[in-house]
């Protein structure tokens, strides 16, 4: 599930790294 | 001892709320009912709508190409990304939630995935009445009507907002009730795929319990202001999947595209 929701993924791991628009 | 742990909870979940969303309800009332410095600049026909793509959202229509696109398609497009940073806020703010950062990773994913956008509308009625919705971070406000004007199937997509929006409205909740509101939509221990049901669904009991006994001492003259709210989650999910059925439509009958985190969203979603 990880793999196929990274960016989700990426913002619970991360809340630094911002997110394109 | 119980009461003060849950008086505890309901604290530190509105805390969240307020430090986490930029725009709340009570921000959102003092702009809707004229009492801002400053009045939001109102959207309502394509040459306002126009002016405020240059000032208001410049950031999100400027030098991506989609200038040039019509002008239902620039709308969805920002959106879109309003949804991304609401998706960025509502995932800091369950995490912040007691417990949350604890679950296993994969549910901490499915908990989002299925309750970002039921959260997002929940929320959204703030920023609505009957005759608009704030945008632009409450600089703008676009009306109903010229939102309904927009071709089909864009015409379409935000009348249901309205619609539930002016019922939620009608409970009279306040940021420290949708606090715990939008708590327990995240924490929901039905959401498809998920491992540690029990897990979560414990969570679910604390928060759902410490939302009753909340709206018992902040509306103690609706007794059944908490079984509405339980209504509402289930239409909530209703709503979600008929938005969903929408963009999917879009994606596949319009010249658009869809942001790769509200993909990863609405894939295999309902």
């Amino acid at each position: 599930l990880k793999e196929k929701h990274k960016i989700l993924h990426r913002l619970l791991q991360n809340s630094s790294s911002p997110v394109d628009l | 001892a119980q009461l003060a742990d849950q008086k505890t909870l309901a604290k530190q979940i509105y805390e969240a709320y307020l430090k986490n969303f930029n725009m709340n309800k009570s921000k959102a009332r003092v702009i809707l009912t004229g009492k801002a410095s400053t009045p939001p600049f109102v959207i309502h026909d394509m040459d306002t709508l126009r002016l405020a793509e240059k000032t208001l959202v410049a950031k999100m229509v400027g030098n991506n190409g989609i200038q040039n696109k019509e002008v239902e398609v620039r709308i969805f497009h920002c959106c879109q990304c309003t949804s991304v940073e609401t998706v960025t806020e509502l995932t800091e703010f369950a995490k912040s939630v007691p417990g949350f950062v604890g679950l296993d990773l994969n549910d901490q994913v499915t908990l989002l995935k299925y309750g970002v956008y039921e959260a997002m509308f929940a929320m959204l009625a703030s920023s609505m009445n009957k005759d608009g919705l704030l945008v632009a971070y409450g600089n703008g406000f676009i009306t109903r009507e010229f939102l309904k004007s927009l071709r089909k199937p864009f015409s379409d997509m935000m009348e249901p907002k309205f619609e539930f929006a002016m019922k939620f409205n009608a409970l009279e909740l306040d940021d420290s009730d949708l606090a715990l509101f939008v708590a327990a939509i995240i924490c929901c221990g039905d959401r498809p795929g998920l491992v540690n049901v029990g897990h979560i669904e414990k969570m679910q009991e604390r928060i759902v319990q410490v939302l009753r006994l909340h709206l018992q001492s902040n509306h103690p003259d609706d007794a059944f202001l908490f079984p509405k709210l339980l209504q509402k989650l289930a239409d909530l999910r209703q709503l979600v999947t008929e938005h969903a059925q929408l963009v999917q439509e879009i994606k596949k009958t319009e010249d658009t595209s869809l942001h790769p985190l509200l993909q990863e969203i609405y894939r295999d979603m309902y």
